[in-house]
């Protein structure tokens, strides 16, 4: 553990609170992608089946469960909850189009080709993309609510601080994940159009039309 | 390079 990544840690919790709170506050979910929440719910799933094989430490198991918890609460306020608000005509993003490459990937390039760690690199391939339906509607509508666009800041500074913690463990450690990092790397790159709206424009986002 | 596993992080 060191400082890059547990401030990684704790900007990913603090996105993903964001924007359940959002939604429990407002009482709605109008803006926000489902299919981006069903899909980062699959991701931790897929991805923390480990917690039945192997014991990391109680930090790692708390946090595990905790978003497990967290993306499935989401998902539940989206779709049953506040399901009148959920705005479906806008949220029209094929996942197929994500899901197939990723699942492919997933079985081409792994570290092992065990039913577990297919599934890790599945989630790790899928992570890296699930915001996709997100950024698609924001630029379908043409706007962002503030709140939104800190939850894509916290999820976006995320993975940005994972990416300095690999560097930091390379050199500590001599630790490196290759699939980790590229799809790390490949995923920020998604955040860096959006990052820059969000610094430059304020936090309310409108995109050009 | 590669290397990896040892899945430690969330």
């Amino acid at each position: 553990m060191n400082i890059f990544r547990l401030a990684g840690d704790v900007s990913h919790l603090v996105a993903i609170l964001i924007l359940l709170m959002k939604i429990w506050r407002s009482k709605s979910c109008a803006g926000i992608s489902g299919r981006s929440q069903v899909l980062f719910a699959l991701v931790f799933t897929t991805r923390y089946l480990d917690l039945f094989t192997v014991y990391i430490s109680a930090y790692n198991t708390v946090m595990k469960v905790v978003f497990l918890a967290l993306s499935y609460a989401t998902v539940y306020l989206i779709y049953m909850r506040f399901r009148n608000s959920y705005d479906s005509e806008n949220d029209t993003f094929r996942v197929e189009f994500l899901l197939i490459p990723v699942i492919g990937l997933s079985f081409l390039e792994n570290y092992a080709f065990t039913p577990l760690e297919i599934l890790w690199t599945f989630s790790i391939f899928l992570e890296s993309v699930a915001i996709m339906p997100q950024l698609f509607m924001i630029t379908k509508t043409g706007e962002a609510e503030s709140i939104t666009t800190h939850y894509l800041f916290f999820l976006g500074l995320y993975r940005a601080l994972y990416i300095a913690n690999w560097v930091w463990r390379y050199h500590t450690e001599g630790f490196y994940d290759q699939i980790a990092i590229v799809s790390g790397v490949v995923q920020t790159i998604f955040y860096c159009d959006f990052f820059y709206l969000y610094v430059t424009r304020g936090e309310e986002i409108r995109t050009p039309s | 390079w590669r290397r990896g596993i040892r899945h430690d992080e969330l």
